[in-house]
């Protein structure tokens, strides 16, 4: 464990209680895409089925259920208890766009290949693209509240660290996973769009809205 | 090996 990797972990951990936040405190989840909270859990479900046949740290597995629990959570919040307010005209992505490329992918590229490991494998490349309904949503609407802006900016800062995480621990451990590399990579360049907009408008205090 | 399957990451 290096500062790369806990900040990362740290700025993960923050977006999810900034989301539920939101939406608890506003009883609204208007503005947050459902597809992407959807990927997100079917993300952290087949990565972390290793909690139950390996343990790895108290650290670890501590964070894996609360990634669980909490994307459970924002799932429910969602679908159930303020369906009423979710945005279900503008959260219009195709997530099977999204799921049947990153199974295939999954299934030709791997370290090994058996169940475990594809489904860590599919789980990595889906977490890569998750965020595109979100992006999709905010895109449509042409604008993000404040709140959400910086719930996409410490979720965007994770992969982002995890990358500086990489690089130290190839330089220092000599250790490298190419398919995290990789899927890092591409989810941080997902966001770097978003960085740029959050940096010029949101911390000056103005609303991110798209140019029409 | 560099390829190290134990999960350490999140």
């Amino acid at each position: 464990m290096n500062i790369f990797r806990f900040a990362g972990d740290l700025s993960h951990v923050f977006a999810i209680i900034i989301l539920l936040l939101k939406i608890w405190k506003t009883r609204s989840c208007a503005g947050i895409s459902g597809k992407s909270q959807i990927l997100f859990a079917v993300v952290y479900l087949t990565r972390y089925l290793d909690l139950f046949t390996t343990y790895v740290s108290l650290y670890n597995s501590v964070m894996k259920v609360l990634f669980l629990a909490t994307s459970g959570a924002t799932v429910y919040l969602m679908y159930v208890k303020f369906k009423a307010t979710y945005d279900h005209n503008h959260d219009s992505f195709r997530i099977e766009f999204l799921l049947v490329p990153c199974a295939l992918l999954a299934l030709v590229i791997n370290h090994e290949f058996t169940v475990m490991e594809v489904l860590w494998t599919f789980s990595i490349y889906l977490e890569s693209v998750a965020i595109l309904p979100q992006l999709f949503l905010v895109s449509r609407t042409g604008e993000a509240e404040s709140i959400t802006s910086h719930y996409l900016f410490a979720l965007g800062s994770y992969r982002a660290l995890y990358l500086l995480n990489w690089v130290y621990r190839y330089m220092v451990e000599s250790h490298y996973d190419l398919i995290a590399i990789f899927a890092g990579v591409v989810q941080t360049v997902l966001y770097c769009d978003f960085f740029y907009l959050y940096i010029t408008k949101v911390l000056k205090g103005k609303k991110l809205q798209l140019p029409a | 090996s560099d390829i190290d399957l134990d999960k350490d990451e999140l």
